[in-house]
């Protein structure tokens, strides 16, 4: 659900800044 | 911020278009018309051959086409100028109101044309936020917008945007171009009866092809 992609909204995130 | 009617135009060119190739249709434009309002008045047949060998463009030269002339009307100029320091919701409000702008149209404008906040998803980075798991695969793009952007951060919209942007067209710019992703669709003038049949007629082929998408890229994943 929602908690779910947002959890991944930021994995994301963390994972596109760092490479 | 740049300038609203600018990303206007890019952002109806870009809905499933890398940048340069939007940039393009854009310089092209801005050579064969005086200004943006020269560029309204212009037949959009006569716009179209300007940029035919874009991905339909004559689909887009009506967007584009519209949407100034409904600026014109109300404005009785073609700027966007008058809505940079208005509440979000006013501007959510006059550009919901502009026939031609979608959602990425319409949080493009905001984003890179009025410095507010606004998460655009172009077709690229729809297909790869989806497959992601990021934005739900049965929400419209309305609704993926709008989650994303209680997601992010204002101030770090433009970098979230950007680095997307780049991934999604890296894995999806093949797909994007075969048409096997949800396709960005262009707002009809009459939001009625037609709009809504045309809607409950596209649902059907936007599943089959998402559906099309999801596993290309499992497949390239395995």
């Amino acid at each position: 659900g929602a908690a779910r992609c947002a959890r991944r909204v930021k994995q994301l995130f963390r994972q596109m800044r760092s490479a | 911020a740049g300038d609203p009617i600018t990303q206007l135009i890019l952002s109806i060119f870009s809905r499933n278009l890398p940048e340069n190739r939007a940039r393009e249709g854009l310089l092209r434009l801005q050579a064969a018309a005086v200004d943006f309002n020269d560029l309204r008045v212009i037949p959009v047949g006569e716009m179209t051959e300007f940029v035919r060998d874009l991905p339909d463009a004559r689909t887009k030269c009506e967007d584009l086409s519209r949407a100034l002339n409904r600026i014109f009307a109300r404005e009785h100029a073609v700027t966007l100028e008058q809505l940079r320091d208005r509440p979000r919701r006013e501007v959510d409000a006059y550009l919901n109101a502009l026939d031609g702008l979608e959602a990425y149209s319409r949080a493009r404008i905001r984003l890179l044309g009025l410095g507010q906040h606004g998460i655009p998803l172009d077709e690229a980075m729809w297909a790869y936020a989806a497959a992601r798991g990021i934005v739900d695969d049965s929400a419209s793009l309305d609704g993926a917008l709008a989650f994303l952007e209680r997601q992010i951060d204002p101030a770090e919209a433009l970098e979230f945007v950007s680095l997307l942007k780049r991934q999604a067209w890296a894995e999806f710019g093949p797909a994007v171009r075969r048409g096997e992703v949800r396709r960005i669709r262009s707002v009809p003038p009459d939001r009625t009866t037609r709009n809504m049949l045309q809607q409950v007629a596209s649902a059907a082929a936007e599943a089959r092809a998402a559906e099309l998408t999801i596993s290309r890229h499992r497949e390239e994943e395995a």
